[in-house]
């Protein structure tokens, strides 16, 4: 069997690219991903793929994952990540983790160094401190964020509709 | 979100999945993307799933385990990801899955119901990684 590997960037609408370029620097990073999956082929198994894979993605910052995570409604990031080893079903996974960027290998971290296979929030922020990929919201956060965060504000309503009136009750809404 | 699912040379499967959420997410709100048979899936045998799209749905659909078990029940990975893709969209419409797959022998397939999904692979001795972003590529 050849080592075969496929990977995606999310899918979507064309309005999620700020322009042109970022667009092919979106389809760039998915020609990395797959030849740092087909690297790690070299030396390690499909469970080292993946991770190298999709860790390629999250430092690009073209996508909606790692650096270029969205914001949610307090301005915050707060990411996601799970990744499965087929050969026994061991699965790791985290959630609402806010201090990180490779939030796969985090998530393998809970597969291979704990007994559970979902640790969320605090936990998880405490998994990252104790394995060095805690990193400060500085590194998540930029102008070209909060300048989106806010101008999408202004439309809630339009997006979600039963998370509109709580934000009306946060005071979100201005 | 990102995801990533790959055949090794043991022949081994694994997929991998990650993501930032949707933007003005209520905090603490958990998609589809670390939740196993939702935003991915790997098993030795039959494939390995990775999702993207509205977590909320691609949950309720259990999409990636759907696919697995339409495999397991001899459907070929390029009709299974489509199979799933249209039962979601009958259930919540359009705009609100992506799905890559690959199967035990290194097929590699995917569907979706949005404008785009950029997606590319590779494979062992292959000169060049096929990458595609538009339905038709």
């Amino acid at each position: 069997v050849k080592a075969t590997i496929a990977v995606h960037g999310g899918a979507g609408s064309l309005g999620y690219f700020v322009n042109e370029e970022h667009r092919q620097r979106y389809l760039n990073g998915l020609v990395n991903a797959v030849r740092a999956g087909l690297e790690a082929a070299k030396r390690g198994n499909a469970l080292d793929m993946v991770v190298e894979a999709v860790t390629s993605m999250e430092l690009d910052g073209s996508y909606d994952a790692g650096k270029g995570s969205v914001l949610n409604l307090y301005g915050e990031v707060e990411q996601d990540a799970g990744v499965m080893w087929g050969k026994d079903l061991s699965v790791g996974a985290v959630a609402s983790v806010k201090h990180v960027i490779n939030a796969i290998r985090l998530a393998r971290l809970v597969m291979e160094r704990t007994d559970h296979v979902l640790i969320t929030g605090e936990g998880a922020e405490e998994l990252a401190r104790q394995f060095g990929l805690w990193v400060p919201s500085t590194e998540l956060i930029n102008e070209s964020k909060i300048n989106r965060y806010k101008s999408l504000l202004r439309n809630l309503r339009s997006r979600y509709e039963k998370n509109t009136d709580l934000a009306r009750r946060l005071g979100l809404l201005g | 979100t990102v995801g990533a699912v790959a055949l090794d040379r043991d022949g081994n499967l694994a997929a991998a999945t990650s993501t930032g959420g949707t933007i003005l997410k209520w905090p603490g709100r958990v998609g589809d993307s670390p939740l196993p048979g939702a935003g991915y899936w790997a098993e030795n045998g039959v494939c390995a799933v990775s999702a993207t799209g509205i977590g909320e749905f691609i949950i309720r659909a259990m999409a990636s385990f759907r696919v697995a078990m339409l495999i397991k029940g001899g459907i070929k990975v390029s009709d299974a990801v489509k199979q799933v893709v249209n039962y979601v969209t009958s259930l919540f419409g359009p705009g609100n899955i992506g799905l890559i797959a690959i199967d035990s022998l290194g097929n590699v397939a995917s569907a979706f119901n949005t404008e785009v999904m950029g997606r590319a692979w590779g494979r062992e001795g292959m000169d060049k990684v096929i990458v595609a972003h538009f339905p038709g590529d």
